[in-house]
């Protein structure tokens, strides 16, 4: 940020803080402006993501600021805007995240796994969106009209992924000695198995555990 | 098979097998880890008592035997591929950690990166042919992820030209560091270096802590088990307590920072490059968040399809639980995780090579960034997965509390990731920093 705000280019996955600055010397018209999210498109998501951690790391860099002003030391100062730091990183890393997930579609050959996939990273997105309503909000990325369409939306892709679920599951690829579940078994054949393996509970060994000998018959006896 | 799960498998509407190949990173690397899977599936050696029925100390026993059988086996069938022997393991161990992990996964890896040719061959065939049984010792009782503050010193002495280690308090005694109580006969220990009277801050030494032969704990080491924990039943965690331990000058790992023989002590290029083990780890973390996850889900999406329960609609059969809106609204998310997490993973093993591969040619521009993204992600994703695994034993009802289900298991052997390799919430500070700095 300090480098970003003072002209400075840097790179990798905070190269989004360029932009940040450009924006800043290079105003535009409100009316330009329309940094609303499309809920139903993934890269207007991806852009949402970047523009909120962008503002999120803004907000907590200020957050600093105003706290040095108060004649603290810098260290206090940071102390005092900590929560507003670890939600700046959480943003920058969930941005990552759905950058990395989105970029990844691209070199998906197969339109039906492409399609798969795509409703995932869309689901994963959106998600993100339902969750951190506050800060899409804050941010001028989200309307409260939108709120609606957020959750109608979800709604629609967790139909659209339903079928697909155990495949994608599969697709995983664990075998039963991996997962070592019984609940979670390729076949599915879940209570003769958890019968058995109930069975097997130490406490199976004998008919008559041996602490019913030790304390419970004294015990029956003397009252 | 279970009819309900067949009609969801012959409904998907693409072809398991290609996302699988995507998954791995190529068809052939798909064959290559069933093929190593099947290595250890056929073993009778590998077949062995369920370890939820077992004590703490038999299920240590077990583990121990484990990995010892799975380092004869790898040998024997010439496994040496970094991501075979991951292969093998992971299917050997299944959730459960490794007894000897932290050999492989920080003792091997900071000899690599902080030892000078010599050093390397010196330590590195010991500890390849387990002579040396190794682990990495820095937390300490009264000190964690702040590791400035780590109060264990190495003064040097040159008359001798040795190192004097000591544990100066109760607090500065190593605590948690896996496989140190009982399994390990030497340590990476991380101290505060003293020469010519001046603190020159955190540096690695190799420690014997037990006689090789006898496994004895040697004069000046007091070494045990910390106990039983959440989680970790197959680890021996433990105590290190360091009174005047002398070591030769050559145990100082100094491939960047220097103590000459006559004390001199020259600089590193950069003292991060002392924590590289722990990125490494935070980077690989990643990958196993998404891992981890990626089961809780496996299991809490197939038993939501084989489990009826209630009336949707009256008078209608039981519906499968994944039907209802809710149970869809916990797991598919979490599900969307899961691939989110592992394309991350990926992309966080390649950075880490890259840039580690930068650093060995003397290029550590983009050292920072690594710091910051392992740091952050390693953070995000295990808050993220434990919280995750939770929901996943949630919504599989009663049965989820039942260890058959395993979700308990992988959530106490996941949720560690949180607090070790550096506490989550100081994780996303460090990230802040180099964000606001950037």
């Amino acid at each position: 940020y300090t480098q970003a705000s003072a002209g400075q280019k840097v790179s990798g996955m905070v190269s989004y803080l360029n932009e940040m600055s450009q924006q800043r010397l290079q105003p535009q018209q409100v009316s330009a402006r329309s940094t609303s999210v499309n809920l139903k498109d993934l890269s207007s998501l991806v852009e949402a993501y970047k523009i909120r951690a962008s503002k999120l790391v803004e907000l907590a860099a200020k957050s600093l600021q105003t706290e040095l002003q108060l004649m603290k030391t810098k260290e206090d100062a940071w102390n005092h805007c900590s929560i507003d730091l670890v939600r700046a990183s959480d943003a920058h890393c969930h941005f990552v995240i759905v950058k990395l997930f989105c970029s990844k579609l691209a070199e998906v050959e197969d339109t039906a796994v492409h399609s798969a996939l795509y409703s995932l990273a869309h689901l994963y997105a959106l998600h993100g969106v339902y969750q951190n309503t506050g800060d899409f909000l804050q941010a001028g990325l989200l309307t409260v009209p939108q709120l609606t369409q957020v959750t109608q939306q979800l709604k629609e892709l967790l139909s659209q992924i339903r079928p697909n679920s155990v495949a994608l599951v599969d697709a995983f690829d664990y075998r039963d000695e991996m997962l070592n579940s019984v609940l979670g078994r390729y076949d599915g054949n879940v209570y003769d198995n958890m019968f058995e393996w109930a069975r097997k509970s130490p406490l199976n060994q004998t008919e008559v555990h041996n602490s019913f000998y030790k304390y419970l018959k004294p015990l029956q006896s003397k009252l | 098979m279970n009819p309900d799960l067949r009609k969801e498998r012959e409904a998907a509407t693409f072809n398991t097998e290609l996302l699988t190949h995507i998954l791995d990173g190529g068809s052939e690397r798909t064959r290559r880890r069933r093929e190593i899977e099947s290595l250890v599936i056929g073993d009778p050696d590998f077949c062995h008592e369920d370890a939820n029925f077992l004590s703490r100390s038999e299920r240590y026993e077990a583990a121990v035997k484990k990995s010892a059988l799975m380092i004869m086996k790898m040998r024997e069938y010439g496994i040496s591929d970094p991501d075979e022997i991951y292969y093998y393991k992971c299917i050997a161990n299944g959730s459960h950690p490794e007894a000897i992990g932290l050999h492989f996964v920080m003792f091997l890896p900071t000899l690599k990166s902080l030892c000078t040719p010599a050093q390397m061959d010196k330590w590195l065939p010991l500890a390849l042919s387990f002579q040396v049984i190794g682990t990495y010792a820095q937390t300490e009782m009264g000190h964690g992820t702040h590791i400035r503050a780590l109060e264990t010193t190495a003064t040097f002495d040159p008359a001798t030209q040795e190192f004097v280690l000591n544990s100066p308090t109760v607090s500065s005694i190593k605590w948690w560091p896996g496989g140190l109580g009982k399994t390990s006969n030497h340590a990476i220990v991380l101290a505060q270096l003293y020469t010519q009277g001046q603190c020159h801050g955190l540096h690695a030494f190799i420690v014997p802590i037990r006689a090789m032969g006898t496994h004895e704990p040697l004069p000046g080491v007091v070494v045990g088990d910390i106990g039983p924990k959440f989680g970790f039943d197959e680890i021996d965690n433990g105590f290190l307590k360091l009174e005047n331990v002398r070591i030769p000058r050559e145990n100082m790992l100094m491939k960047y920072a220097k103590v000459e023989p006559d004390g001199r002590y020259i600089k590193p290029p950069s003292d991060k490059l002392t924590y590289g083990t722990m990125v490494f780890i935070r980077s690989m973390v990643v990958g196993e968040s998404a891992k981890a996850i990626s089961k809780a889900c496996t299991i809490a999406i197939r038993y939501s399809t084989v489990r009826r329960q209630s009336e949707l609609r009256p008078g209608e059969p039981e519906p499968q639980i994944l039907d209802y809106q809710t149970q869809q609204f916990k797991l598919l998310p979490l599900l969307a995780t899961a691939y989110a997490f592992h394309f991350v993973g990926q992309y966080m093993r390649q950075t880490y090579l890259r840039i580690t591969g930068d650093i060995n040619l003397g290029d550590f521009s983009e050292l920072p960034e690594l710091h910051a993204l392992s740091a952050g992600l390693k953070a995000f994703t295990t808050w993220v997965a434990s919280a995750g695994i939770e929901v996943c034993r949630m919504s599989c009802g009663g049965h989820g509390y039942s260890h058959c289900s395993s979700l308990p298991g992988i959530y106490v052997n996941f949720t560690p990731t949180c607090t070790y390799e550096g506490e989550n919430t100081v994780m996303m500070l460090q990230t802040a920093r180099y964000l606001l700095k950037s």
